[in-house]
Order: structure tokens, then sequence, then C-alpha cells
């Protein structure tokens, strides 16, 4: 455990924790890709499975449990409690033209071809494109509330801090997985043009919205 | 590394 780390996981459960509070305090998901939630719902499921075989710490035990629970509330209140309000009609990513390519690639490209590490691949490699949903809803709407857009950077954030942890780890323990580096790398390039926005707008005051 | 005692990472 090095800063970089404990800083990128605080980040990542602090966007779960914005993401769930925003639909719950404003009753509404308006806005929020559900389909995204459903493919960290699915992330976090393929990951943790590890729970049921290995220990690791009661950090890692604590955080992958709230990971996994935050995930489910949120599709929860998204396309149950607060259905009325979702956004499906802007909604229309198609997430299988990112599950199943995702799906083959980690069946071809693992460190073990074992079930467990294979879904553990598939989890990587989905979690680096599970936000696209969310930005091409927010490129169709074109706009986000400024909640959301917390909620985006720290996403992003937590990202960016785990290259630093890998650098960090690579550098003092010698560790590399070069599996988990490349989606990392990926994913946070995804994030790149959003991380601009949010420090020229967001963070002047203004409502993130683009040209239309 | 051992890849069957699984992630640290989350």
């Amino acid at each position: 455990m090095n800063i970089f780390r404990l800083a990128g996981d605080l980040s990542h459960l602090a966007a779960i924790i914005i993401l769930l509070l925003k639909i719950w305090k404003t009753r509404s998901c308006a806005g929020i890709s559900g389909k995204s939630q459903i493919l960290f719902a699915l992330v976090f499921t393929t990951r943790y499975l590890d729970l049921l075989t290995s220990f690791i710490s009661l950090y890692n035990t604590f955080m992958k449990v709230v990971y996994i629970g935050c995930a489910y509330a949120t599709v929860y209140l998204i396309y149950m409690k607060f259905k009325a309000t979702y956004d499906g009609n802007h909604d229309t990513f198609r997430v299988e033209f990112l599950v199943v390519p995702v799906g083959g690639l980690a069946f071809l490209v693992n460190h073990d071809f074992s079930p467990l590490e294979i879904l553990w691949t598939f989890s990587i490699y989905l979690e680096s494109v599970a936000i696209l949903p969310q930005l091409f809803l927010i490129s169709k709407t074109g706009e986000a509330e400024t909640i959301t857009t917390h909620y985006l950077f720290c996403l992003g954030v937590y990202r960016a801090l785990y290259l630093f942890n890998w650098i960090w780890r690579f550098y003092f323990e010698g560790f590399f997985d070069m599996i988990a580096i490349v989606a990392g790398v990926v994913q946070t390039i995804l994030y790149c043009d959003f991380f601009y926005l949010y420090v020229t707008k967001v963070l002047k005051g203004k409502k993130l919205s683009l040209p239309a | 590394t051992d890849k069957t005692t699984g992630h640290d990472e989350l």
C-alpha cells in the first residue's frame, strides 16, 4: 500500500458515494447512464469473486464489499426506485459492443487460463470502457449536472492515481501487471477530454455544456 | 509472482 494507491481507492469510493447521494438527495437519476452503472456492477462482481477464495486484508475485504454493495444499490435506485426519472431515451449506447469484444479479449489475453482469472481479466478490460455509455449520454444531451461532473472527475482521478501507484510499485516492489497497466492507461485516456472540460468550465463555476 | 493467490488491488 502506498499513498497513490490509498488516495486512488478513496477517490473511487468518493465517486461511488457522490453518485449514490446525488440520486438519493435529488430523488432523481436524470443524466446518469444506467448502462454504465450496470457495467460497473458487473465489473465488481466478476473481479471480487476472490472474496470467496482468498483473504488479503481486512481493508481489502471491506472495500470490495462496499464497492459491490454500492454498485448494486445504485443500479437499484436507477432501475427500480427512481425509474421514472431515468433518462432511457438518451442512454442508448449499445453495451453488447463493449461486453462481447471485452469477453473475447479476456479469453485470449490473460495471466492464467482459469475461470476466476479470466473473470478478473474480463473485469479489468470492462472497467476501462464501462464509462463510455455515460460519456455517450452526456454527448447526446450536450450537458451534465455539476454534481455528475464531480462524480466523473473522482472516477477519472482514481484511475490516474493507480497509474502512479503502478509506477511506484514497479520501482519499489518490482511489481508489474501488464494487463492492469494497459487497461488502466486506456481508462485514464478516456477521461482526458472530460478532465479538460472539468478544469476549464466546472472549476470556473460554469455548468458543463458541450457546443451544439 | 504467484497468480493463483489473488490480486491485492481493488
